[in-house]
């Protein structure tokens, strides 16, 4: 059997929030140690890779190895079904065809069932090379969330450099060009609004912005984001959530010819 | 102008 219960749903339902965009369907393992997913976009541009720990949730129980495949909207729309201060169950039997999510209000007066039929999915799985990376950037989740927006209006693609002064962003499109410089704040009480700058090496890469732009709607889940740079390789720009896990997204950059 | 590339030509297939 399979059980694994969240008292805070509002986690869960962040957590669809910030793969929907980029994920149709996906196959979600749950183990002894939490549930795992990782999964590409269509396009095979971007691959997003979820983390919850089993000790994050307030109740868990796997039996046996479970591949779960989902379909994201449908899983969406259920969470849409609870209330921010629902508990939420996820339950499924040994060799499901089903999942079964239980929404509990805080007194336990109302109790919602939704179940939802599982998808066989064969997705390739992809081994993610341990990696140095050259540079990596600690900063608000929201400064870089707005930076996305701000910057995909004047093109299609984002440069991100980074150097010891800080981090620049820049987009240049048909009406003009934009570019946006942090600087490494000094040391700061306000550790969420820190910008924080690890560089071994500088690094100027450029990103499609329509992917960016489906990362940071993991923004509520976390007030930090990291970002992760080297030359030529992916991107990886992770989010925590809370004590239960990260989410991760991988974009490959746009390299000359 | 760059092109973009797909994400498994950096990861190893499992």
């Amino acid at each position: 059997m399979f059980e694994a219960r969240l008292v805070q749903s509002v986690i869960l339902k962040k957590v669809l929030e910030a793969i929907k965009d980029l994920l149709t369907e996906a196959t979600f393992e749950c183990s002894d140690c939490g549930i795992q997913l990782q999964a590409m976009d269509n396009a095979h541009v971007s691959l997003v890779s979820l983390n919850l720990r089993s000790d994050g949730f307030d109740k868990y129980r796997c039996d046996r190895n479970l591949s779960m495949g989902m379909s994201v909207p449908c899983m969406s729309k259920i969470l849409r079904c609870a209330s921010s201060e629902d508990t939420v169950t996820l339950r499924a039997w040994d060799n499901p065809d089903t999942i079964v999510f239980v929404f509990e209000s805080p007194n336990r007066d109302k109790i919602s069932e939704y179940e939802m039929k599982l998808i066989n999915l064969d997705q390739e799985h992809l081994g993610i090379p341990e990696t140095l990376y050259s540079c990596v950037v600690k900063m608000p989740s929201q400064e870089f969330a707005r930076i996305c927006r701000d910057l995909s209006q004047f093109g299609d693609a984002m440069t991100i450099a980074c150097s010891k002064e800080g981090i620049k962003f820049s987009a240049a499109g048909d009406y003009g060009t934009a570019n946006v410089k942090l600087a490494q704040t000094a040391e700061t009480e306000n550790q969420e609004e820190a910008v924080v700058v690890e560089m071994k090496e500088p690094v100027k890469l450029t990103f499609s912005c329509r992917y960016l732009n489906s990362f940071v709607k993991a923004t509520p889940l976390c007030a930090q984001v990291q970002l992760s740079m080297s030359a030529e390789v992916p991107l990886v720009c992770e989010y925590q959530i809370g004590e239960i896990g990260h989410i991760r997204y991988y974009l490959a950059p746009k390299i000359d010819d | 102008a760059p092109k973009q590339r797909k994400i498994r030509q950096f990861f190893v297939k499992w």
